[in-house]
């Protein structure tokens, strides 16, 4: 079944596919974009069974096919509006990512309590005052929002978010969030990003 | 067997461990703290006994015992230094942000190419050009480090990392690195995150 292991492998097989494909190739076997990624061939079958995506078992995959099916799985083929709140480091240093609107996502705009950070403009995209939040959401119809709060403001600007038509939200404070039914919370926590090299380094040493 | 999403877990189980006691609890069930997770009780029990961490029938775990066993497993018992390469918009988040030490982690110094980054002191922290990291890392006996350079830098500076002595880094280049034997690798692909969050807003959107 599709969870969120499952499309991380996706994304990473579409990167592998357009630099496959940067490099003059037009069909790909499984074993070698596993390797590309790290998977395993049975994985890759396995995961573009769940999307009705098959190859054939002497050519392997065309890969323009597969990257045109892979967009569409992963939104690829319309611009995705996207809100973030709060504008502190993280939230600036977001904003101010290039990298973002080369894969077809766009911040729209930045919202904060803080009045020093209003009326800057960044990368084009403004920050506005958080009471702003609900009638730009519902205007430009935005789904996808990013929390960039500190932890104890993050569940009220969840709530407003989901309020104001959000479904779905990329997290970055360290805390489990409620999520209301019908919304999708993406946490990333670098904390326990860096706690998982910290366990794999001691563990190999002591092996 | 331990994987990334194993320690994943046992971090978010220290959290809410964390939580509870500040609430008063002493002991705890194991769906109590697969609820709080987000994971389910048998998971809980599976994921403990990886590391020989059994609870009574009856009475559940206790909490100061759980914790005290997840801080040795994660590395808490211990400063935990880091050293950054890329003071850019990424980096520069990272070094200015005051969670880390909370953990018991510590940037120690970042590493940039960029003249007009040195000299300047953040949260403490040096800015140091890029041929100072190996004297550095030697020095300071540093395993850990974070990867804040641009995607066409990210294999070069992470082999200079792993040839100075760094045995596990945490990547932001959204590229798929090659990692020298004995080095872990973490990548965290932020436009990954977000196609993930559009991926299941989407699937939402059509059920
Ligand atoms: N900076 C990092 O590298 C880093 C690393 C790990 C986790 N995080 C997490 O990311 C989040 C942001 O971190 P940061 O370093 O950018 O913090 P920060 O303090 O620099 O920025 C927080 C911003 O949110 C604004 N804010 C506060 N309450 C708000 C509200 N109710 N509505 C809208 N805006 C509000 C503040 O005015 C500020 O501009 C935090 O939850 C933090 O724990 C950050
Ligand atoms: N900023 C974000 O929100 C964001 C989001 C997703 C991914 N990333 C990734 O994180 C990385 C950093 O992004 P950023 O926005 O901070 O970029 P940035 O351009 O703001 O900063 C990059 C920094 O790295 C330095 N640098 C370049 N080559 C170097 C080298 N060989 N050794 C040491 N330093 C070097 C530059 O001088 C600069 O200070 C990139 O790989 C980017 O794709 C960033």
């Amino acid at each position: 079944h599709t969870n969120k292991n499952c499309i991380q492998r996706m994304s990473r097989y579409r990167n592998a596919l357009n630099r496959f494909k940067g490099l003059g190739f037009s069909k790909i076997f499984s074993n070698y974009l596993a390797d590309a990624v790290g998977s395993t061939s049975s994985q890759v079958r396995k995961d573009f069974s769940l999307f009705g995506i098959y190859g054939s078992k002497r050519g392997g995959y065309s890969i323009d096919c597969l990257i045109e099916q892979l967009n569409e799985i992963l939104g690829k083929n319309e611009l995705q509006k996207v809100v973030l709140a709060g504008f502190g480091n993280m939230g600036a240093a977001l904003v101010r990512y290039k990298g973002f609107s080369k894969e077809g996502i766009s911040i729209l705009a930045a919202f904060d309590i803080d009045p020093a950070k209003y009326n800057k403009r960044i990368n084009n995209i403004e920050v506005l005052p958080l009471d702003r939040l609900q009638p730009f959401v519902q205007e430009h119809q935005i789904k996808i929002g990013i929390l960039g709060v500190p932890e104890i403001a993050a569940q009220h600007v969840l709530d407003l978010m989901v309020a104001a038509g959000i479904r779905g939200v990329l997290n970055f404070a360290p805390i489990q969030l409620k999520c209301p039914a019908g919304c999708v919370v993406n946490s990333v926590t670098l904390e326990h990003e860096l706690e998982n090299v910290i366990y794999f380094v001691n563990a190999n040493e002591k092996t």
